[in-house]
């Protein structure tokens, strides 16, 4: 027997203007979800049931990017990707260009209990995701208002923006540098955004 | 970019991550997080899940690397998440967490902070998003 652990994230960089408010929000939802993390520990759920329950909720509340408030691609709809895995005897499952299914992670855990598979992408995970009966929802539920602005912005900005948040006013820092643009594959970023 | 690392009180690591992706991202690109081995990896060792510049992430492999350096470097959880943050990444930004099979969490990043909080069964428990 060891103690358990459990840890969670909201995404990597962040914009050190973001307001206080959002980051007492993002703590307040990070704190929220490792105690339900927590109160299932206690009560002996295993570590793969924990990690999925944790990340359902962090993916139904908009604040973070994932399920309801999801980046959006560049024609302004919801794509999502996401991954779970077993690690007793690394079973794993996988899914991306989601754009209906409401809890991403709970496809990929039905991939990798459901199926012979591993990973399952675009048309073909939405048909497993309607033969497994997941709960689904149009693709505008996942869209919020504050990234519709941030797709706009980024838009005239002409670059694709991390996995953070983009300060209202403009890019700075974490946001992609257009004077001083952020290599990707060895490319200026700038080279990604026309396309 | 969500995600979640646990161990349990068996000592069984898991991972999971979920992400809407890049905002103004070309339709039909694909980060790290679906990528097992690159944004989540989990094993009898450890569990991890990643986030931040997914292409950064896949060319590092870096939820697996956590692993790989313990098991053929043998590092320590945190020792082998700042040495893949420090060393794998080049100049790519992310962040990750971890746990280990012996109860341990850990997490690194290398860009200016990272959403997460961490807990042990000990009481110990943190949310923070800066250094």
């Amino acid at each position: 027997m060891v103690g358990w652990a459990i840890a969670v994230h909201g995404g990597a960089g962040v914009d050190p203007n973001l307001p206080t408010e959002r980051q007492e929000q993002a703590k307040q939802l990070l704190a929220r979800c490792l105690n339900l993390g927590i109160s299932a520990l206690r009560s002996s759920a295993s570590a793969i049931d924990v990690v999925e329950l944790v990340v359902r909720e962090l993916e139904t509340d908009p604040i973070f990017n994932s399920g309801r408030g999801s980046a959006l691609t560049e024609k302004g709809t919801v794509e999502m990707e996401a991954s779970i895995m077993d690690g007793p005897r690394r079973r794993c499952g996988a899914v991306s260009g989601l754009t209906t299914v409401k809890n991403p992670v709970s496809l990929a855990r039905l991939v990798m209990d459901k199926s012979p598979h591993s990973y399952l992408a675009f048309s073909g995970a939405e048909s497993f995701a309607k033969q497994m009966g997941v709960e689904r929802e149009e693709n505008d539920y996942f869209i919020t208002q504050d990234n519709v602005g941030m797709l706009k912005q980024a838009k005239e900005a002409n670059s694709i923006v991390f996995d953070y948040r983009i300060p209202t006013n403009g890019f700075e820092s974490c946001g992609v540098e257009v004077e001083s643009p952020i290599q990707m594959n060895g490319l200026p970023i700038s080279v990604y955004a026309p396309e | 970019t969500v995600g979640c690392v646990v161990v349990d009180s068996q000592g069984r690591c898991a991972a999971a991550t979920s992400t809407g992706g890049l905002m103004n991202k070309r339709t039909g690109r694909i980060g790290d997080s679906p990528l097992i081995g690159a944004g989540t990896y989990a094993c009898d060792l450890c569990g991890v899940s990643c986030t931040g510049e997914g292409e950064a992430i896949i060319r590092a492999t870096l939820a697996r690397e956590v692993a790989a350096v313990m098991e053929y470097k043998g590092l320590g959880l945190q020792e082998a998440v700042d040495f893949v943050i420090k060393e794998r990444l080049d100049e790519g930004k992310a962040g990750l967490i971890a746990v280990s099979n012996k109860g341990e969490v850990a997490y690194g990043f290398n860009c200016v902070g990272m959403f997460r909080g961490c807990a042990t069964q000990d009481g110990f428990m943190e949310v923070g998003i800066w250094e």
